[in-house]
């Protein structure tokens, strides 16, 4: 960093003497006495002179206390003492930072606050990744988790001068643990996850911050999260530190169920799109949020007249873009003219005719590894893009959904040329796109609960029944809880007689099997 | 039927893994999500005491953190004059309100040894602490159960009620 | 099959396992009744 001659020993001495002065008993209130005084000092010393001597200044202050702190990890015998002799320094320029903060520029001009802010927080992530990067398995997350979820306190505390500013200090913070995400700071995943599930942090970006403007960060970090995660959860068995991230995980995805349904209702789609396949329960739990104001009639009500329901109709927010997600643009153009002509017949052959390859050039193939034959994030934008097209179509015409109005259209061409060409494995993908929408009553859900019931009935081989089947079931033997729309289409499907469901081979192909289809039939006819 | 894991077969592998070893399909099984340590019944939000991702219980009321006017945050004037916590100078109702206001915490622990030394027991089942009324002689005594009149602490009404029980020693929490 | 940059990353969430952090450090220091979970029995009370 050739800094200039003299400056680490001098930010030292500064650093000392400002935690000496904020320990007083007479540092007033806040510490604005001490602080009255030690910004004196600093002008004398003339570490705030230039922009580029108050960025040394932190980024050494924060070296310093990162180095207390791992003194403190090396020296003191109980996590205890570590702490008190760690946080001793550590909360002091915590304080130090967010009085610069408050004070700089005129009392009424936010930006400069945010500025300084910015690049505070700036300097230690560059300090954290690099630790990290020098440190490889000794690293340690204490420093930088208890300076960073401090200055959030302090920053977010009710005061006059914080609530002007308090979205850009939430942006700043949701901006700085985008870039200290897991997949880039693994060593700080765990601390990663607690600041972002602090009950403060959840408290003003999902509750507090006015027209839910901070959902959309909050949502951004949780993919973040669940994009780490992924390539981990997809081995059979987890490792114990894999186990506590995913445990720690479905803890704050709880407090959201219960707290912000709406959330995740509202971003169930991006999240979907990158949970595995296999974490199922997880997926389940997503899925099975509903607007508080909507009270779910009980799947399992004899003759329930789902189509009858008042919200059935309503169209739920997706706050994902996914339209924009069907990439090259001409497959989009392709797609968009043979729904509203139903041709060129081409368009069909060519995902029928050569769907594995076919399908590559239209990105669906994204390379040969196992388990990685598809782009999920493509397959699932086209099926609820072709599915809200289709409702669109339907309601337009004054209908809803059901099996007849469904049927023998562009839209079902489409789903019905991937249910019959894309392989296994592409078919069980492709299954599980519809079934992440089975939800709450909205007419996503009583869509693609005809769809995937359509696509059974008119299936022209058995293993397309099967692998439908596959599908729900898994979803439905694991634990609570269970998306509502997940329960009446497949409520429908063994009660049902035209689908003729118990007739079918893969119905009876084990006792474990036929005791899973007995015991949740019981439970509903 | 389709013979690779996107079919039945797939599924039916799973679940007979999942008899063998319940570790090998903890993601596609789950698990009860009630025994992470959310009150998820609760009328309230529930992010407003989070433990945190790792922790096993709520925080505690007096772990968070509310504004209050600055004059009100006396500890860092009195706090070098207050005695050390010991238990054994407070009174049973502080007991009881360390004891029930600390779940999950080595508090409650502490405050339960408290409780045994001064000669009450915490029934297991009946899930109440209970000690015997002083000078009413017991009905009836035997090595594995007595039976007579106890005071049972009731944290709902916040008192001691007499009642008289019949208690089996082994349903009796030992010395914590 | 994890990638070589999945490895690493696994390797230093391994190693960050191992020093979890506490509940305190995301809470106001405390010098009194500093929160420190601990696993009671199951019967005494839980919430």
């Amino acid at each position: 960093y050739d800094d200039p001659h003299g400056l680490p020993e001098k930010t030292e001495y500064l650093l000392q003497e400002w935690v000496a002065m904020y320990h007083l008993p007479n540092a007033g209130r806040d510490s604005s006495k001490a602080f009255g005084h030690f910004v004196t000092q600093m002008s004398l010393h003339g570490v705030l002179k230039t922009d580029d001597l108050i960025t040394r200044f932190f980024r050494l202050c924060t070296q310093f206390c990162v180095d207390i702190s791992y003194r403190a990890l090396a020296s003191e015998p109980t996590a205890d003492l570590i702490r008190s002799k760690a946080f001793h320094t550590l909360d002091a320029y915590v304080r130090l930072i967010a009085l610069l903060i408050k004070h700089s520029g005129d009392a009424n001009n936010g930006v400069t606050k945010v500025n300084l802010l910015n690049k505070v927080l700036g300097i230690v992530a560059g300090v954290l990744l690099q630790d990290q990067e020098v440190r490889g398995a000794e690293f340690q997350q204490l420093a930088y988790h208890r300076i960073l979820i401090m200055l959030f306190l302090e920053l977010n505390a009710p005061e006059q001068v914080l609530d002007s500013i308090n979205f850009q200090v939430l942006t700043a913070f949701c901006h700085t643990l985008h870039i200290l995400r897991p997949a880039k700071a693994p060593g700080f995943a765990y601390a990663w996850l607690e600041i972002v599930s602090h009950r403060v942090f959840i408290g003003r970006l999902l509750s507090i911050t006015p027209q839910q403007k901070g959902w959309g960060m909050y949502a951004q970090l949780l993919i973040d999260l669940f994009k780490f995660l992924a390539p981990f959860l997809r081995n059979a068995e987890l490792s114990k530190p894999v186990s506590m991230l995913y445990k720690g995980t479905l803890r704050v995805l709880l407090v959201l169920l219960h707290d912000f349904p709406e959330f995740l209702c509202d971003y169930h789609y991006g999240f979907c799109d990158v949970i595995p396949p296999n974490c199922i329960q997880m997926r389940n739990l997503i899925l099975s949020a509903f607007p508080r104001n909507m009270r779910l009639p009980d799947p399992f009500t004899p003759n329930l007249k789902v189509d009858m329901l008042p919200e059935i109709s309503h169209a739920p927010r997706v706050l994902t873009h996914f339209a924009a997600m069907i990439q090259p643009p001409t497959l989009k153009k392709d797609l968009d003219s043979y729904l509203k002509t139903r041709g060129p017949v081409t368009f069909l052959s060519e995902l029928r005719s050569v769907v594995q390859v076919h399908v590559s050039s239209m990105n669906l193939h994204v390379s040969p590894e196992p388990g990685m034959h598809y782009n999920l994030p493509l397959l699932n934008a086209l099926v609820l893009y072709v599915g809200t097209q289709a409702i669109q179509s339907i309601q337009t015409k004054g209908l809803s959904p059901s099996m007849a109005t469904i049927g023998h259209s562009s839209y079902m061409d489409i789903f019905q040329s991937l249910a019959v060409n894309l392989d296994t494995e592409g078919r069980y993908l492709f299954i599980n796109a519809i079934a992440n929408q089975l939800r709450y009553p909205n007419s996503h859900t009583h869509y693609f609960s005809c769809v995937l019931l359509c696509l059974f009935a008119e299936a022209n081989s058995e293993a397309i029944q099967e692998q439908i089947t596959r599908v729900l079931l898994e979803r439905l033997i694991v634990n609570r809880p269970h998306p509502w729309g997940l329960l009446i289409t497949f409520i429908e499907l063994i009660k049902n007689p035209v689908f003729k469901f118990w007739n079918h081979e893969f119905v009876h192909c084990a006792p474990e099997i036929e005791k899973l289809f007995e015991s949740v039939a019981r439970s509903c006819m | 039927m389709v013979a690779d894991q996107f079919g039945m077969a797939g599924l039916l592998t799973f679940i007979r893994v999942a008899e063998s070893d319940s570790n090998l399909v903890s993601l596609a099984l789950g698990s009860d999500l009630t025994t992470l340590g959310l009150n998820l019944n609760s009328p309230e939000p529930l992010y407003n005491n989070f433990g945190g991702p790792w922790a096993e219980n709520p925080c505690r009321p007096q772990d968070i953190d509310f504004h209050v006017p600055p004059e009100y945050l006396t500890n860092a004037v009195i706090r070098d004059k207050l005695a050390p916590v010991k238990l054994n100078r407070y009174q049973e109702d502080l007991l009881f309100y360390l004891f029930y206001t600390n779940v999950g915490d080595t508090m409650q622990l502490a405050a339960s040894l408290e409780l045994y030394n001064r000669d009450w027991r915490y029934h297991k089942e009946e899930r109440l602490w209970i000690t015997r009324v002083p000078g009413m002689p017991l009905m009836e005594k035997t090595g594995t159960y007595e039976r007579g009149t106890y005071y049972c602490f009731d944290p709902n009404n916040w008192r001691k009620v007499a009642k008289e029980m019949f208690v089996e020693y082994e349903r009796l929490e030992d010395r914590p | 099959a994890l990638s070589k940059e999945q490895q690493i990353q696994h390797q230093s969430l391994e190693a960050a396992f191992y020093h979890m952090p506490h509940p305190s450090d995301s809470e106001r220091l405390r010098h009194y009744l500093p929160r420190s979970p601990y696993m009671t029995p199951p019967y005494y009370p839980q919430s």
